[in-house]
C-alpha cells in the first residue's frame, strides 16, 4: 500500500470514450 | 463505383487553394477531401450539402443513432448555422482533428464541444449530462454516488476558483495538465487523406 488514494477517472476522460466522438467513421467504409 | 455520372450533381468547389492556405492540408489532400465531401452529400439527398442525417449515416452507417456528441459535433462543422455543411465548413472543421493543427485550436474547438448551452462556460449540470449520455450509449450503469464523486472530483481539479464552473482560461489550463483529453481531437487520418481517397488523383486539377 503506498498510501496514495485512488486514482479517479475525470469525468473528461469518461466523455471521451464515447464513440459518438469519434470521427475515424468518415474514414473507414 | 465511382462509374455512373449520369445523376450526379456537381458541386463547385470551394478554391483549395484558399483552403489548403487557411488549413494544415495540401490542395491535394482538399481534393481529396472533396471526394469523401461528395460521397458523404449525396448519400440521403444529392444536393452538395451535408445534413445532419447524413453526417451520422458516414459516420456510425446508421441513420438512427442520433446522439448528444455527434448532434453537438455537427452544430460545430455548421459554422453559418444552416442546419447543413458546406465544403468549406466541412474542410475547416475537419482542421481541427489535424494531427499538426495548434493544440490552442483543439482546445477551443473541445470546449466548445462541452459548453452544451453555449454560455462560455462548461457547467456541472452539462458534464452530468454528458456522463449520463455516455452512460447510455455504453450501456454501463453508474451509481448516482459514483457519478458525483467523479463530477467532484473533476470540479476540484478543473475549476480552482470554485465558482461551479469552467472557463476558457480554466479549461486550457486543466487540458494541459491532462493532454489525453485531446485525444478525440485528433484523426491521424487526416495525415494521409490522398491515400484514404485515391480517387481524387481523377479529378485532379493541379499537378503536384
Amino acid at each position: 500500500n503506498s498510501g496514495s488514494s485512488p486514482a479517479i477517472i475525470n469525468a473528461f476522460q469518461l466523455i471521451g470514450m464515447s464513440s459518438c466522438l469519434d470521427l475515424s467513421g468518415f474514414f473507414e467504409k | 463505383m465511382g462509374c455512373f455520372h449520369s445523376k450526379v450533381r456537381e458541386i463547385p468547389m470551394e478554391d483549395p487553394f484558399a483552403l489548403a492556405s487557411e488549413t494544415a492540408f495540401s490542395v491535394s489532400d482538399v481534393e481529396a477531401l472533396y471526394e469523401l465531401f461528395k460521397n458523404i452529400s449525396r448519400s440521403v439527398t444529392d444536393d452538395g450539402l451535408i445534413s445532419k442525417e447524413e453526417f451520422q449515416l458516414a459516420i456510425f452507417n446508421n441513420k438512427k443513432k442520433e446522439n448528444l456528441f455527434t448532434s453537438r459535433i455537427f452544430d460545430l462543422f455548421d459554422v453559418k448555422k444552416k442546419g447543413v455543411i458546406d465544403f468549406g465548413d466541412f474542410v475547416r472543421a475537419l482542421n481541427v482533428f489535424h494531427p499538426s493543427a495548434p493544440m490552442e485550436v483543439k482546445i477551443e474547438f473541445s470546449f466548445k464541444l462541452y459548453d452544451l448551452d453555449n454560455t462560455g462556460f462548461i457547467e456541472r449540470h452539462e458534464v452530468k449530462q454528458m456522463i449520463n449520455a455516455l452512460l447510455c450509449e455504453a450501456e454501463i450503469k453508474l451509481s448516482e454516488e459514483t457519478i458525483e464523486t467523479i463530477i467532484n472530483k473533476t470540479f476540484m481539479d478543473a475549476d480552482p476558483n470554485q465558482d461551479g464552473k469552467i472557463d476558457k482560461y480554466e479549461w486550457k489550463n486543466f487540458v494541459y495538465e491532462n493532454p489525453s483529453l485531446l485525444k478525440v481531437m485528433t484523426l491521424p487520418y487526416l495525415r494521409d487523406v490522398t491515400t484514404a481517397f485515391p480517387s481524387f488523383v481523377f479529378h485532379s486539377k493541379v499537378e503536384d
